[in-house]
């Protein structure tokens, strides 16, 4: 079984702007119930990525800046036709647990999670 | 393939005390860089579990309380000889990440991630 991302990504992925608030980021991760939020230009291009663990960074230093002061910038991404043991691969040695998964203009087209992944092994016994 | 918990969880989980501030929390995911912390009572017992999600549910609704304020009580977990076929359709089912690994007294012997199940599918081409 080597499904591709195509086959278990979410496509309806919410992505939030480099100029938003610290607090705009924790209530859409507060309203989706997920934690991995793409962070997009104004011409939807990936320029990096803003989390609750960003936030949890953000609270325990102190520093309630914007999204493009909190996020990472150097962001692990995806493409639809990888397969899923080169996506399970790069979250593993990266030490990550979600990649965006992007064209090749950078246009953010959904995202894949360890969860997404793991869910893949699931049995109800 | 179908380990065991025992046979794939971390068994150096820090755990974080029902008191703890907030802050507290924040520090120590940040620190130990994942998101999940089991909380536990003065004897080690399981209590709840707080994790960076929380945190920033807490930021988003601007409440700066305690762990015990802002943890999950109900929580699900796992203990060493279930099968990670079944763990995973735990994650899954409850929308979680992560399961405390505990003993018949509710003491935490580890935790387990979807990260630690997705891990198993990887591989390097
Ligand atoms: C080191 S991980 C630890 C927690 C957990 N594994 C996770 O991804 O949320 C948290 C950090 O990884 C970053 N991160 C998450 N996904 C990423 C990705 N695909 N590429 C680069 N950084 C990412 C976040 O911005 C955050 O600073
Ligand atoms: C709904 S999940 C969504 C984000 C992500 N799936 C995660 O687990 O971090 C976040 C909520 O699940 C709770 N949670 C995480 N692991 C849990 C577990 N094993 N049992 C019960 N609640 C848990 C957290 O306390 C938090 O309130």
């Amino acid at each position: 079984v080597n499904p591709l991302v195509v086959d278990i990504m979410s496509s309806d992925v919410t992505t939030i702007h480099e100029d938003a608030g610290f607090h705009d980021a924790a209530k859409i991760i507060m309203e989706k119930q997920f934690n991995h939020l793409p962070v997009v230009d104004s011409g939807n291009h990936l320029v990096g990525i803003v989390t609750a663990w960003d936030i949890s960074k953000a609270v325990a230093k102190d520093e309630h800046d914007l999204v493009k002061d909190i996020m990472t910038r150097n962001v692990v991404t995806t493409s639809p036709d990888e397969a899923i043991d080169i996506s399970a691969f790069k979250l593993d040695s990266n030490n990550v647990s979600a990649l965006p998964v992007v064209d090749s203009n950078k246009h953010v087209l959904g995202i894949v999670t360890s969860d997404d992944i793991s869910k893949l092994l699931a049995r109800r016994h």
